[in-house]
């Protein structure tokens, strides 16, 4: 099962974690420890990667119209921003006394904090992305529910026309993020999910086309091609609603299934 | 995106960081 969902924050935080998970086990072997070396300088190199990490996370913020990425990300910062602190404090102990236990703790506790920090953070943003997506899936259920509406040839085109670059869209975004994510079993539910809005496709517009034909000629047959075009719009409606259940799925949800 | 790219960047630099305190542990292990 991996730990993280997506395959950018993985590659991100995989190499870091694995680095503090060592050092929790070697301090913990070790709890005396060895004599530190100065690390003052790779403390400060960390620091100036937090201080722009804050600068663009702000800005990230300031520029979002999303409410709940404005919410979400600060705790994040902050968390990043008080573990460097620790980190600072920490490599000041050590330059006094390389064997300090409390300094060796501070860098425990600062690296673990700004792995979860930076963890936070990048969730934060990633659900932010997939909410963009969903927005899209929307879109698509918002053209399916005017299916009802369209009932000449005219309409048709108009609806097609109207249709196919939301679902294009959707389509892009859905299978860009299904290459994306580390969860196999979530990676099929979207490929499949999307598949069948592709081949359902067709076939919408082909029900859409039988119902106003048949509408506009009249006859007994018109109950048929409404119930024909009502299910296959019901049909496509319930993938996009699985693909947006499976958009917003985690590895963490998965563990919590099991 | 800047905000990965920021991301990386401290990822890499604490990832040096514990390695550099790593290594002083490791030799008395």
């Amino acid at each position: 099962m991996p730990v993280f969902h997506t395959k950018t924050i993985e590659s991100i935080l995989e190499p870091v974690a694995q680095q503090v998970s060592k050092l929790v086990i070697l301090h913990e072997e070790a709890e005396d420890g060895n004599a530190m070396p100065d690390l003052t300088r790779p403390v400060q190199v960390v620091k100036m990667a937090v201080d722009n990490l804050i600068k663009v996370g702000y800005e990230t913020i300031n520029n979002s119209e999303d409410e709940i990425l404005k919410q979400d990300m600060p705790p994040s910062l902050t968390r990043v921003e008080e573990s460097c602190m620790l980190l600072v404090a920490a490599a000041e102990m050590l330059k006094d006394d390389p064997l300090s236990p409390a300094a060796r703790k501070k860098l425990i506790e600062g690296s673990r904090g700004i792995l979860q920090g930076t963890s936070g953070l990048l969730l934060a943003f990633d659900e932010s992305e997939v909410r963009k997506i969903i927005g899209i899936c929307k879109n698509v259920l918002e053209y399916l529910d005017i299916t009802e509406v369209v009932e000449s040839l005219e309409d048709l085109v108009t609806f097609v026309k109207n249709l196919s670059p939301v679902l294009t869209k959707m389509a892009k975004e859905v299978d860009s993020r299904e290459k994306e994510l580390t969860h196999q079993v979530h990676r099929e539910w979207l490929q499949r999910s999307l598949n069948q809005v592709k081949q359902l496709t067709p076939a919408l517009i082909s029900s859409i086309k039988i119902f106003v034909t048949t509408k506009n000629q009249g006859g007994a047959p018109l109950a048929d091609a409404l119930s024909s075009r009502n299910y296959v719009t019901s049909k496509m409606a319930e993938e996009v609603h699985e693909i947006i259940r499976v958009l917003q799925l985690t590895t963490y949800d998965e563990e919590e299934w099991d | 995106e800047q905000l990965l790219e920021a991301a990386k960047s401290i990822a890499a630099a604490t990832a040096a960081l514990v390695k550099a305190a790593s290594v002083a542990q490791r030799e008395l292990v």
